[in-house]
């Protein structure tokens, strides 16, 4: 594309290389009220690849014996149309069974997202070849992973493992008891803090509106989770008291246009403190759902 | 929120890079044009009933 040298060549895409399964899993009640996703794991067991057939695809084609495997969430649009969002991807060899993982916290947050609890998750697998484009290899097609049954569950089914922690005993707590004074011990919490603008002196006949406000700031500790995850996050930190939620400031301010004197109204964003969180730096943050 | 992050929020929402030198008259206290206090009011009930979609 964009090339002065050739000219944009639309392609369509009329060969697909992979075998896609598409897993559908009931979410009701499986995320307990009042309490935070922190990871979600999908685990498919592999099944072993026949001695023979292995044999057989090393004579036709011994370019490397590994295929790619995408998991990703499938969202049904009301009109009926659907949209496929990349969650996870990763090379798994022809040699190995048993379980993988596969992260797909993700695609359980865009799940959330839609605020439709009886919806089930559907998550679209693929098999294609580890890098597409290598010649002859079809070392995908030797991958096979148990699927879900419709006759309840099977062995080696494919599981979704979901981690959360309650919010009640890992969460912040609101608004602080402004009669109990802060201490090691408090929980997360929303401290009020009144900022006096009036006291500022650059702020002296410039800003009229308001004299002041409450900025609220967070404070306390929050309690770390025990449970070790399967993904483990490389620049995860302790969580942390935060301000989740910011809310903006507007004022009324004097300025001078043309010589002349007049009054006009400005918003500061991210001025107040509206909600106080327990989050872990180098979380991942989940992509918004855009409609 | 300390005084720097508010005095520079306003700087740059008013594309000053400094703060304005004021002289006498503009000492004296103004009155607000009852469109100006509108939109302060209306924009001061958004802000304390709005809530950004963060977590």
């Amino acid at each position: 594309r964009f090339s002065q040298n050739f000219r944009e060549v639309a392609g369509r895409f009329l060969v697909s290389e992979a075998s896609t399964r598409l897993l559908v899993f009931s979410m009701e009640q499986r995320l307990p009220p009042n309490s935070e996703l922190v990871q979600a794991v999908l685990r498919l067991f592999q099944e072993p690849v026949p001695e023979a057939a292995l044999r057989r695809h090393e004579l036709l084609s011994p370019h490397g014996d590994r295929a790619r495997v995408t998991v990703q969430w499938l969202q049904v649009r009301d009109d009926g149309s659907n949209r496929t969002f990349l969650i996870d991807s990763r090379p798994v060899s022809i040699r190995e069974s048993g379980w993988k993982a596969f992260d797909v916290t993700e695609a359980v947050n865009f799940w959330q997202q839609l605020s439709r609890p009886r919806e089930p998750l559907l998550l679209q697998v693929s098999v294609q070849r580890e890098h597409p484009g290598q010649p002859a290899s079809s070392a995908h097609r030797l991958v096979r992973f148990a699927s879900q049954g419709p006759s309840g569950p099977r062995q080696g089914e494919p599981q979704l493992e979901l981690h959360t922690l309650d919010l009640g005993e890992f969460g912040a707590q609101g608004n602080c008891d402004p009669e109990v004074p802060v201490s090691e011990g408090t929980r997360c919490c929303r401290q009020e803090m009144y900022i006096d603008l009036q006291g500022m002196k650059w702020a002296e006949n410039w800003v009229l509106e308001p004299p002041g406000f409450l900025a609220y700031e967070c404070v306390g500790t929050c309690q770390q989770p025990p449970e070790a995850l399967t993904f483990k996050w490389p620049l995860l930190g302790p969580r942390q008291c935060i301000a989740s939620e910011m809310t903006s400031l507007p004022m009324i301010v004097s300025v001078k246009e043309g010589g002349r004197r007049r009054l006009r109204v400005v918003s500061l964003p991210n001025m107040r403190v509206q909600k106080c969180s327990c989050a872990s730096d180098g979380a991942p943050v989940s992509r918004k759902l855009e409609p | 929120v300390t005084e720097e992050h508010i005095l520079s929020s306003l700087l740059q929402q008013l594309h000053l890079s400094e703060v304005p030198v004021l002289d006498e008259s503009d000492a004296e206290e103004p009155v607000t044009p009852a469109h100006v206090r509108a939109q302060y009011v209306a924009l001061l009930r958004r802000s304390h009933g709005a809530r950004s979609r963060g977590k």
